[in-house]
């Protein structure tokens, strides 16, 4: 899982 | 999210409210950097334009909005009202030797060419050095009051911290993200030589938190 996925993290 | 995920934020928060209430009860922002804090006020509203584009959670709404008043709140705290106790003459870090280069690094390593993806690649690397204005200015004058290394080991823990969680994801989820990863490790390695100091100084002494 890349990228957009990481947007969950602050 | 996992232990480490929620732990890490935790210890974010924690720093945050530490400088905060030190600046708050002391009066006085004396010994920190003020442009260290700006550059985290710029880091979460670049990173944080995606509260007007996609919902994830109640959690992250709620942390996102808190992270970006309490920069703020810092940040004029600083500036405006206790100002007249704010070192600036210490606090001389050129803010241009960080942009530029973060900057331009983000226009060329991102996910996509996208506006938001741009400035959220901007505020991963910013984060990654935007504490360094505060390090120079603590080996410039040698010394830290035990608040403010109180407040820097926070911060250096919710890096390492992070970086358990994206271990953690890799082994369960396969997760891994290669921008925020490699420049969470570089920020962590900031930090290092900062914990080193601040256990054998302020842990076993007591006070501030002289450099050799």
């Amino acid at each position: 899982i890349e990228g957009r996925e990481t947007k969950d993290e602050l | 999210m996992n232990i480490f995920r929620l732990a890490g934020d935790v210890c974010h928060l924690v720093a945050i409210i530490i400088l905060l209430l030190k600046i708050w009860r002391s009066r006085s922002c004396a010994g920190i950097s003020g442009k260290s804090q700006v550059l985290f006020a710029i880091v979460f509203t670049t990173r944080y334009l995606d509260l007007f584009t996609v919902f994830i959670s109640p959690y992250n709404t709620i942390m996102k909005v808190v992270f970006l008043a309490l920069s703020y709140a810092t940040v004029y705290l600083i500036y405006m009202r206790f100002r007249n106790t704010f070192n600036s003459e210490n606090d001389s870090f050129r803010l241009e030797f960080l942009l530029v280069p973060v900057i331009g690094l983000s226009f060329l390593e991102n996910y996509a060419f996208t506006p938001l993806e741009i400035l959220w690649t901007f505020s991963i690397f910013l984060e990654s050095v935007a504490i360094m204005p505060q390090l120079f200015m603590i080996t410039k004058t040698g010394e830290a009051e035990s608040i403010t290394t109180h407040y820097l080991f926070f911060l250096g823990l919710y890096r390492a911290l992070y970086i358990a969680n994206w271990v953690w994801r890799y082994h369960t989820e396969g997760f891994f993200d290669q921008i925020a990863v490699v420049s969470g490790v570089v920020q962590t390695i900031f930090y290092i030589d900062f914990f080193y100091l601040y256990v054998t100084k302020v842990l076993r002494g007591r006070g501030k938190m002289t450099l050799p």
